[in-house]
């Protein structure tokens, strides 16, 4: 039985690109994730934050959000199934991918913590 | 056939609990990790600290690392089965587990981006 993206994407922690760092670290927090997934105000990819970019933001001293985005942001769709994720994941040293639809609108996140829990059933 | 922890356990980035925040983050992006094992100079594990807590750090402006450290560390030993470790990383809602032996001595980590791979083979 193969499972697939769409039976374990979840809503994901978003924000917009110019918000304050501060303001990011703390969904961060109240969310408990590690993932910020940025948008533009018609819900579509912009670009990724994590808590290693606040970090290297602390490590290196960058004081705008603008300045710490990934914007080459690596994502999946809901058909896919989850060894492919797996890979995906894996290849690029990566702990999560963006659930996309055909417009680049962001429908939800999946993470290798998600994966992960997989074994644990 | 089963894996076990002693198959999927690497070194884990360390640090002492007298550094300064700044040094941590460097190791963190340095290593490219998440996850920094707090050791004594025996080795011996004193407890955790992740680009989460550097965040929450600059979310609620904490100087110290001795204020930010988590104390109380969920961890595995090298005999344990993956599937116990991905139960006992989803019911806590973390993403790493410190490998120890009977001395609490740091033998390694292993992360849920570990496990997640797993599903890629
Ligand atoms: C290379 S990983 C290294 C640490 C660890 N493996 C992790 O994923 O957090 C950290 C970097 O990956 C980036 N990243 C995370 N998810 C991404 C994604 N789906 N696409 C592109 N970059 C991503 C983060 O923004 C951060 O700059
Ligand atoms: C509760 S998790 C929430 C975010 C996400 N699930 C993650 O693991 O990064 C973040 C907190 O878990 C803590 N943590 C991570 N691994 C841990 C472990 N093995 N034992 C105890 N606390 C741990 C971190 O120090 C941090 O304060």
């Amino acid at each position: 039985e193969i499972t697939f993206v769409n039976s374990l994407v979840h809503t994901a922690a978003t924000c917009t690109e110019n918000e304050e760092i501060s303001a990011v670290a703390q969904r961060i927090i109240e969310r408990s994730v590690n993932h910020i997934v940025v948008v533009d105000d018609q819900g579509k990819l912009m670009g990724i934050v994590t808590s290693w970019d606040i970090t290297r933001a602390v490590a290196n001293g960058k004081p705008k959000l603008k300045d710490i985005i990934i914007r080459k942001v690596v994502t999946t769709t809901p058909d896919k199934p989850i060894d492919e994720v797996a890979r995906k994941m894996a290849q690029h040293h990566i702990s999560a991918l963006p659930v996309i639809d055909h417009d680049r609108k962001v429908l939800g996140i999946i993470t290798s913590e998600d994966v992960s829990k997989l074994f644990g059933r």
